[in-house]
Order: C-alpha cells, then sequence, then structure tokens
C-alpha cells in the first residue's frame, strides 16, 4: 500500500483488519509474502470473501458475542449523529475521532455490593478488556457510560456522588498488592428524561490506556440524591436507582492508512482543487485551441 | 513549381469531419457508474450494523484517444496509447479507473462482543479517469 506518511498500517481489526488467524485460512494466492511486515497482517474479511469463492459469504464468519441492548442503542444514536444515512461522515469541528470503541464489563466481573451502613450506595467491581484497541489507536477521551431507568418525576435534578478507583496489579513486587489509583468527583445533573450520564475518565484512564493495557480492573462507587445542593442544603433520601453497570467508551484516532483522516483529506483538497489539470501535451486537443499561449502564459505567470 | 504543382494528383478537398472523427469521444467513454449494496446481501448484517446501504459506485467505459484535460491524465496515458496503437499492441489501452474516493462510517460488531464506530477512507468511488 502507498504510504500516506501515516506510518506502517497495524492490524486494525473490524471492517478492515481481520485477526492473524483469518490469514491463515486464506486462499494461498491471497496470503501476504513471507516475512511481510505485520502492515500486511491486516488482510480484511473482504477480501477472505473473495478467496471463500465457492462458499457463501457470512458462512465462513467466526460466532460473535452479542453487544447489550443499552450499548447498541447508544452507539446506532452516536453513529446517527456522526454519519449521514448513506454512511458519509459529517464534518463536524469537534469531530476529530474518527473510531469509537465501546466496552461491556466482563459479566463475570460484575457484582454490587451494598454498603448499608452509608445508606445506598452502589458500588460495581469492573472488568474491560481492551484487546481490540489496536497500537495505532490514539486515545482522544474516555467516557464512563451509565443507563438507568427510573421513574423519577422530570423536573427532578441529582446530585452524585462518584468514586472510581482503578485496581492494578503490581508486578514489581513478590506480594503482588494491588495497588489503585482513586478519584472522587461529584455531578450534578437535571435528568430531563435522560437515559444516559457520560462521566468523563480521560485524565484518569489515560496512563493505563496510553501504555497498552489490555485489562483495566476499577470499582466505582456511585450515590446518587435527588435535589440541587444549591438550592437546599438538605438532601432528600437517597433515590433507589436502579443503575446499570457502566460501559466504557473510548473516542480514538485511528492512525492507521485505512482510516479516514478529516485533516489529512482538508489538506489534501486543499493542495488538489477538484478542477481538472490544463494539460499542454501537443496532442491535447485537436482543435488547437487557441488559448494555449496565453494559458501557458498563465501557467507561467502562477508558477512565478 | 509548376511542374510539381502539374505531377501532383488533385487531392480532394480535405474532409475535416473525417479527420476529427478519430478523435471523438467513445460512445461508452469511462465515466462513473452507480453500484448499491446492502451488507445483508453479503450476510454481513449480523456484523456490520450501519449503514444498512452502501454504494461502492465504479467506472467503466472507454478512454478516448486523446484524454488531455478531460480526465486530468498525466501526458503518458497518450504516450500508452500511441505505443498500444503503433508499436505494441500487447501493452494494454489505457483503462478506465477511479481518481478519486469518498470515506464511509461504519458501526460494526467485534468478535468479542463490543461496538466499535470506524471511519474508512477510500471507500466510495467519486470520479474516474483514464490512466
Amino acid at each position: 500500500p502507498h504510504s500516506r506518511g501515516r506510518g506502517v498500517s497495524d492490524r486494525t481489526p473490524g471492517l478492515l483488519g481481520a485477526p492473524e488467524d483469518a490469514v491463515s485460512g486464506l486462499n494461498p494466492l491471497l496470503r501476504p509474502p513471507k516475512g511481510v511486515r505485520r502492515g500486511y497482517a491486516l488482510l480484511p474479511p473482504l477480501l477472505k470473501v473473495l478467496s471463500d469463492r465457492g462458499r457463501q459469504t457470512g458462512e465462513s464468519e467466526a460466532p460473535r458475542l452479542q453487544p447489550d441492548s443499552r450499548a447498541l442503542r447508544y452507539m446506532k444514536r452516536l453513529y446517527k449523529m456522526s454519519a449521514t444515512k448513506e454512511g458519509i461522515p459529517k464534518a463536524h469541528k469537534s469531530h476529530l475521532y474518527n473510531t469509537v470503541r465501546l466496552f461491556t464489563p466482563c459479566s463475570e466481573c460484575k457484582h454490587r455490593h451494598r454498603d448499608l451502613t452509608k445508606g445506598d450506595v452502589h458500588s460495581v467491581d469492573l472488568l474491560f478488556n481492551l484487546d481490540r484497541v489496536t497500537a495505532l489507536e490514539h486515545l482522544l477521551k474516555s467516557v464512563l457510560l451509565y443507563s438507568f431507568d427510573t421513574s423519577l418525576p422530570i423536573s427532578s435534578s441529582l446530585t452524585c456522588m462518584c468514586h472510581l478507583s482503578v485496581k492494578e496489579r503490581d508486578f514489581s513486587s513478590q506480594v503482588c498488592p494491588s495497588l489503585s489509583h482513586s478519584i472522587a468527583f461529584s455531578l450534578h445533573f437535571e435528568v430531563r428524561k435522560r437515559k444516559w450520564v457520560e462521566i468523563d475518565v480521560t485524565s484518569f484512564l489515560r496512563p493505563l490506556i496510553a501504555t497498552n493495557r489490555r485489562n483495566i480492573h476499577m470499582a466505582v462507587n456511585f450515590t446518587c440524591l435527588m435535589g440541587d445542593p444549591q438550592q437546599n442544603t438538605k438532601l432528600e433520601n437517597p433515590i433507589n436507582m436502579a443503575l446499570v453497570p457502566p460501559s466504557l467508551l473510548l473516542y480514538l484516532n485511528d492512525t492507521s492508512e485505512q482510516a479516514y483522516h478529516r485533516w489529512h483529506s482538508l489538506r489534501h483538497r486543499r493542495k488538489n482543487p477538484v478542477r481538472p489539470r490544463q494539460r499542454s501535451s501537443p496532442l491535447a486537443d485537436p482543435t488547437g485551441d487557441r488559448g494555449e499561449e496565453n494559458s501557458q502564459g498563465k501557467r507561467a505567470s502562477r508558477r512565478r | 513549381r509548376d511542374e510539381s504543382l502539374r505531377e501532383a494528383p488533385a487531392t480532394p478537398p480535405y474532409n475535416l469531419s473525417e479527420y476529427f472523427k478519430q478523435f471523438l469521444f467513445p460512445q461508452n467513454e469511462c465515466e462513473l457508474h452507480n453500484f448499491r449494496l446492502s451488507f445483508s446481501q453479503l450476510k454481513w448484517d449480523k456484523w456490520i450494523i450501519a449503514p444498512h446501504r452502501y454504494s461502492p459506485q465504479y467506472c467503466k467505459g472507454d478512454c478516448p484517444r486523446v484524454v488531455g484535460h478531460r480526465y486530468g491524465s498525466p501526458v503518458h496515458t497518450m504516450v500508452q496509447n500511441i505505443i498500444y496503437e503503433k508499436l505494441d499492441s500487447s501493452v494494454p489501452k489505457p483503462s478506465c479507473v477511479p481518481a478519486e474516493y469518498s470515506p464511509l462510517s461504519v458501526l460494526t460488531i467485534e468478535p468479542d462482543g463490543s461496538i466499535v464506530y470506524k471511519e474508512y477512507e477510500d471507500m466510495i468511488a467519486t470520479k474516474c479517469t483514464c490512466r
């Protein structure tokens, strides 16, 4: 692939990136030459379809785990905001990402305990596996995405205290204590038929994601109270919210060749405006374009 | 000068339209054609959630013998045509291929059940050229 100065593309899972095992099943003609850099390792399932000429498409696909329906609903909404019906990316100034990944916590870690002494504290222990994030996908923003169904009256406002701690194994010491970084912050938001609450944890997770951490283990204590601290200091009883364990949303800039780069296409368009270039070949125009000399003259002046 | 005139046979008045015929653009000249597919046809709709329809388009048609500025073709294209016509017909004539593309946003389900929104470069042909 011609290099556009964005470095050799690494394995890009998804539409254009098939796991390495996909290569082994490929028709020998489509396999990359021996010893070729990893950059060629991404043979898209598209090629796999071409190599499985006989078989029906879709049959060779490995079964995929089905995502959480709420998460699916959120991503479909994000898609509608980011692209047209035909799938053309919308040009938003703020839209710097070209990749958004949503991870739901691994099922075995989702347990919830209530610390009854402190009232109604929701605490959830979460483990996110980030294997699908490639080395060429750089983090722009990460968000914990809470969805909750409450029968709250619409105009109510919520004040939540959130205590987040990340547990990471410290391999350097023999005893292997689980170090944990923690952060506590309060959130205040209006529940206006809002089904989602996004908690920005970018600065908190960036060091972990930057070091290509594959598993992120965090505990989240979330306490929400009805009412607004500004108005009345005494907050009413904590509401009983059916908190669904949060998903982790990563807004990324994929720097691989296959990914679309707004800044690149804008610069490219500026360099080569769409207007076709005048060719000054002797055979260019059999009618001997009278205007040739002044187009040459124009070109010379432009070059000057 | 008189002798040369007397000797030269009277050539018929030169027919300009004949001359230009060889430069006319072919009937089915190179241009962009519509093609729309749905991922369900490829049975990929289990993991490609959006868009439902995708129009990659394609380029098809003959390249005129003199392509010039009309397709933004380099001079090499005409040289290749001359080689094909005058020197060696095993050298292929210039082909009608895409010159520009636009990106495509895709929402897919990954094998581990995570969901990814990705914008891919060069997924829809938007302009053709002869090369």
